[in-house]
Formats: C-alpha cells, sequence, structure tokens
C-alpha cells in the first residue's frame, strides 16, 4: 500500500529540555548523530526544536546561553498516519529536515526526517 | 527516465578554505541555510568536508580552532551520471545526508542532499 509516516519513523526519539544549556544540546548531537531534537516543557509538552543548524547560529551569534534562547518555538510536525508524499512536500516547503511526529494529546512519538525518506528512493531499484 | 544526480543536483555549491575559522564555517551555514560546506585546499580540489555536525561537535569539544582541525577528511562523493537510487544508498549506508558531486578532474560541479532526493518523493503523489 501507499507508505505512511509510521512505516517508516524512527521511534526513539532524543528529546531535550528548554532550561538545558547551548552546550548540552551540541553534546547530546554529537552522541546520538542526531542533528534535530524537540526540545519539551517540564510538563513533557513540545516547547520547540533546536538543530546543528542552531548550533552553528550560536556559535556564528557567539550566543551560548540557554536551549530556549536559539530553539525554534513555532514546530512543523507530522501525524504517523498521514501519507509520506505528503509530508516530503512539508518537508520541502518549509525548507527543514525533520519533523517530530505528534499523537492526538501532541505528545511526541517520533521521528521523520527527509533522510527516512531518501532511504525510500534507496530501495526503489 | 530514470533519475540521475545531474537531474537533482544543486548545481551553486557553497565551499571554504581549509585554513579558515570554525567561526566563518558557522557564519557561512547561518547565513546560506545549507549544512555542509565542502573544504577545498588552495588549488580548489577537494580536502574535506565541515558540516553544522561538526560546528556541534567543537562546541561540546570546546575546540573553536580551524576549518581543517574539525572537517571529515575522507569525503564520500558521488558523479553526475549515477542514478539517484544508487546515491540514496550511499547515503544511506555512510549516514550522511549529503554528498560533492564531481567531475572526471576531482572538481566539484554540485552538491546531492537527502533533502533533494526526498523532494522527489513530494512529486509523486
Ligand atoms: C532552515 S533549516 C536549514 C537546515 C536544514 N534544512 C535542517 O532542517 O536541518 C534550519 C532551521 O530550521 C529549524 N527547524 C528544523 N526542523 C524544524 C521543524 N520541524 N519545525 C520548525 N523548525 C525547524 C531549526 O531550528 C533551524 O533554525
Ligand atoms: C555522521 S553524520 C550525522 C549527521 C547527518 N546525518 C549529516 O550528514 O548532516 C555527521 C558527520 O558526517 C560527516 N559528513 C557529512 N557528509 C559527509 C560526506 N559526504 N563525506 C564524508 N563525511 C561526511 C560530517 O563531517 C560529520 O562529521
Amino acid at each position: 500500500g501507499i507508505a505512511v509516516v509510521s512505516d517508516i519513523m524512527a521511534v526513539s526519539v532524543v528529546t531535550i529540555n528548554k532550561d538545558a544549556s547551548v552546550y548540552d544540546a551540541a553534546k547530546i548531537i554529537q552522541d546520538t548523530s542526531f542533528n534535530h531534537l524537540p526540545v519539551l516543557n517540564d510538563d513533557k509538552t513540545l516547547a520547540g526544536i533546536i538543530t546543528a543548524w542552531d548550533i552553528a547560529k550560536a556559535v556564528s551569534l557567539n550566543k551560548f546561553d540557554l536551549v530556549e534562547d536559539i530553539m525554534t518555538r513555532k514546530v512543523i510536525t507530522a501525524n504517523a498516519d498521514e501519507q509520506v508524499a505528503v509530508v516530503a512536500r512539508r518537508l520541502d516547503l518549509n525548507e527543514v529536515s525533520a519533523m517530530p511526529v505528534l499523537n492526538k494529546d501532541r505528545h511526541i512519538i517520533g521521528m521523520i526526517t527527509s533522510d527516512d525518506i531518501s532511504k525510500l528512493y534507496a530501495r526503489r531499484s
């Protein structure tokens, strides 16, 4: 059938709390090889997203404060039952490479990246 | 016909010299929104690659020296006439999200990313 997000998303998601430091975010990105970390409030709801690109921005601005100072607050997300082609278009339109996948309670249940979608193409040949 | 690298690669490539600073690399990554910068020797041949992920690594190691100190030297590349499916598999196997495209003289003629390949999937629906 048609590929949906839950077919290809990563289900173990590495997150970080908004009160963490930029240094902590850089350490997690290095340790996990993930480029994109959803940022959580204390009640585990989504507060934003911080990426390796944001760390590069912090370096260029010499601004090494808290994650919440350099994260992106308005997060573009996906649902588990959406078609991959729809999510691929959303990634492209918003010029981002990854999106948290949320359930109906807006809790994070996965992460989908352009790497995951590119892999689908690798299987086609 | 079957999609090849030259059909979807970016032809304007932003590069950086190996003697530049990590700060310079971070500034270029922020200004261009590219995550991956091929690093060139003075004779314009490929010396390595530096990415936003490497900048995050430099932050976590507190090591802000020259690009050549934190770049990856053994660069995984692609040719313009290769099938996209073959390149998508190479990205996946090597766990990287972008590759410089080289001509027969090993000069850079483009850049192909998992974002470019994911976009192909967006058009299929
Ligand atoms: C414009 S993109 C360019 C880099 C690359 N395409 C990527 O996403 O890694 C970088 C910016 O997009 C933001 N970003 C990444 N994923 C996002 C998402 N799902 N929702 C909102 N912003 C996101 C990051 O916080 C960062 O400020
Ligand atoms: C393991 S990847 C993980 C992050 C992500 N997948 C990416 O490529 O942006 C990060 C490391 O791969 C390296 N890298 C990225 N593209 C590369 C390429 N085409 N050839 C060799 N190394 C590359 C970077 O220099 C960095 O040290």
